[in-house]
């Protein structure tokens, strides 16, 4: 940031800068930008590093969030419906999360939800043989529903801990995709009352302000419960979960830093927006 | 929309003559913020509308238009040159076969998939091609390409994991110039542009097998990382175009313009839909409109 000796038009437009090209969005900058200009006017700010504070705490009250780790204790089974967009890495998350809940002492079933794209079935029992969980499954093609049933069926005969079920990419404009996912849903809480007790969105940090038109999307059809940010080891700075966190007030529950069976970590709401700001 | 936006902004100026210094500033702030909602990259748009105002000043306002419609013009224009309008953008397969096609990109953004419905889409120019899995990092990617290839009845190299990438692409050529195959489309695995080891590897491909094509898949929900990523692809591999995926969605698809902007290289087709003949050519005049909003 500047090096200016005191707050001018350079060091707002930088500032704006830095917000803009970390995805937060228009809209969250223009009202962060706003917010920072009336404290400024009400002398809360006398240098640069008093404005950069002032800016970290404008975000984290917006991010209105603490970090919010699952209770899996609340049911058992704990059923977790893994949904997103294509490509966000909600299969690979899965698998981190089956291992991270496996090296915490609980047992866990994985079930192949995505029934639709090639090899989907074939990629989760690679990452359930890696975290040495089993994975209930069918044939391609089949009624991705049907899995849901017999995971959750299994998941109750077998009483897992944790019962993980990776349904298949879509975008939120396919109308008849949201439809299979709500289908989905009233299946698992049908055959388990109460299920899924988690709805995880998957998101990517590269997305840019469409992210929230996906949460908006997917929270409205399937009551998204929670939130998990993939791909946060590259560029890319993953803005737009403020938009987000102010709106919806999803909490974030992990982010993902690699391709790795390990490489997810609890969201930590203060590492993230000092990364903000590298 | 910004049209309307405009709109709004020259509401008194209709038949007035040349556009005033202060209606130009106020409309390059609408345009601005359009462009930053369809997440163009804040650079690229400081520089597109520095270039847009100087065409703007002073234009005669056309009896035909109003000012908002000249200016949205002049916008659409500029964005439809910069997109590529009238520039070539199909394949260059004009090489002694097998000419080699190397797919590459971020993880997720669609390569696998591309590859499978470009092989389609040769074959339904009378070409011959051969997929070749030359991913073996991730899960069953190899799995993936194999699978799609049967859907389409379309030969895939036998890649097996525990191969190095650069051996299997050198493999799947020989296998090719044996057996007849016209095309070679490598599908590669999805990496950072700041992983050295792996980009170094794309690097190490391209010099075995010397594509004719190195085409950048981007996702087209992309933000602002999207200047970074083909900055670096390009820089270290020098594409010669892109692939911009899921344009089914309802992204605007401002990483487009930033991908073109900072790379001058082609965008030479679209994915607009998971289905495998879901791949279509691009159209600069309609990337330009959908960017604006
Ligand atoms: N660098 C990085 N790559 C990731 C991360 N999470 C996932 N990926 C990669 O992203 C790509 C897509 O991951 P998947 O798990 O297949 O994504 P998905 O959402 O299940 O995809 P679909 O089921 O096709 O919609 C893979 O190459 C993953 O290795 C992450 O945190 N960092
Ligand atoms: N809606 C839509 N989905 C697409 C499109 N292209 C690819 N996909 C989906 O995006 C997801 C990721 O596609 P892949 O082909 O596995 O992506 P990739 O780049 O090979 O991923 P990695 O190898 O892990 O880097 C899959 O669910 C695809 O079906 C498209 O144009 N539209
Ligand atoms: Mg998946
Ligand atoms: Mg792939």
């Amino acid at each position: 940031l500047s090096s200016s000796q005191n707050i001018d038009e350079d060091l707002l437009e930088e500032l704006e800068e830095v917000l803009v090209t970390a995805d937060f969005g228009m809209q969250t900058t223009m009202a962060l930008m706003q917010s920072l200009e009336k404290r400024i006017a009400a002398g809360e700010a006398a240098d640069p590093q008093a404005l950069r504070g002032l800016l970290k705490d404008e975000i984290r009250q917006r991010l209105r969030l603490e970090a919010a780790p699952l209770d899996l204790e609340r049911s058992s089974p704990f059923v977790i419906m893994v949904v997103g967009v294509n490509g966000v890495g909600k299969t690979t998350t899965i698998g981190k999360l089956a291992h991270q809940f496996v090296s915490q002492g609980k047992t866990v079933l994985l079930g192949a939800g995505d029934t639709f794209r090639a090899a989907a079935a074939e990629q989760l029992t690679v990452w359930g043989e890696r975290a040495g969980v089993e994975v209930i499954r069918q044939e391609s093609g089949s009624d991705p529903a049907a899995v849901a049933f017999d995971a959750a069926k299994a998941a109750a005969a077998r009483k897992v801990d944790v019962m993980i079920l990776d349904t298949a990419g879509r975008l939120h404009t396919k109308l008849n995709l949201m439809e299979e996912l709500k289908k989905i849903r009233r299946v698992l809480d049908r055959e388990l009352p109460g299920a899924p007790h988690e709805t995880l969105l998957v998101g990517d940090a590269t997305t840019g302000q469409n992210a929230l038109v996906q949460a908006r999307f997917f929270q409205e059809a399937v009551a998204v419960s929670g939130l998990a940010l993939t791909k946060l080891d590259g560029t890319a700075r993953g803005g737009m979960l403020v938009a987000i966190g102010n709106e919806l007030g999803l909490p974030v529950r992990y982010v993902g830093i690699g391709e790795g069976l390990e490489d997810l970590r609890p969201f930590d709401p203060d590492l993230f927006v000092e990364a903000l700001f590298e | 929309n910004l049209s309307e936006k405009l709109d709004s902004v020259f509401k008194k100026l209709r038949g007035h003559g040349v556009l005033s210094e202060d209606n130009i500033k106020q409309t390059m702030r609408e345009v601005r913020l359009a462009l930053l909602e369809a997440d163009v990259n804040f650079r690229v748009v400081k520089e597109f509308v520095a270039t847009v105002r100087e065409r703007a000043v002073g234009k005669e306002v056309l009896k035909s238009l109003n000012p908002a419609q000249q200016v949205i013009k002049v916008v659409r224009d500029e964005l439809g040159r910069l997109m590529g309008e009238g520039e070539e953008n199909s394949l260059d397969l004009a090489a002694r076969p097998p000419v080699a096609i190397m797919l590459c990109g971020l993880q997720g953004a669609g390569k696998t998939t591309s590859c499978a419905k470009l092989a389609l889409q040769l074959r339904r120019q009378k070409r011959n091609p051969l997929l070749v899995p030359a991913d073996i990092y991730r899960p069953a990617a190899i799995d993936q390409l194999k699978t799609l290839g049967k859907q389409l009845d379309i030969a895939v190299f036998d890649s097996q994991p525990d191969r190095d990438p650069v051996l299997l692409c050198e493999e799947a050529h020989r296998y090719a110039e044996l057996n007849g195959y016209d095309t070679l489309i490598l599908d590669t695995a999805g990496r950072l542009h700041i992983d050295e080891q792996l980009m170094d590897e794309l690097v190490r491909i391209k010099a075995s097998l010397q594509p004719r094509e190195i085409l950048l898949v981007a996702d087209a929900m992309t933000g602002q990382d999207a200047v970074n990523v083909a900055e670096s692809f390009n820089a270290q591999l020098e594409i010669s175009g892109v692939v911009l995926t899921k344009l089914d969605g309802d992204a605007r698809g401002g990483a487009a313009l930033s991908i073109r902007a900072v790379t001058g290289k082609p965008i030479k087709l679209v994915g607009m839909g998971e289905k495998l003949d879901a791949l279509e050519v691009f159209h600069p005049d309609r990337m330009a409109q959908r960017i604006l909003g």
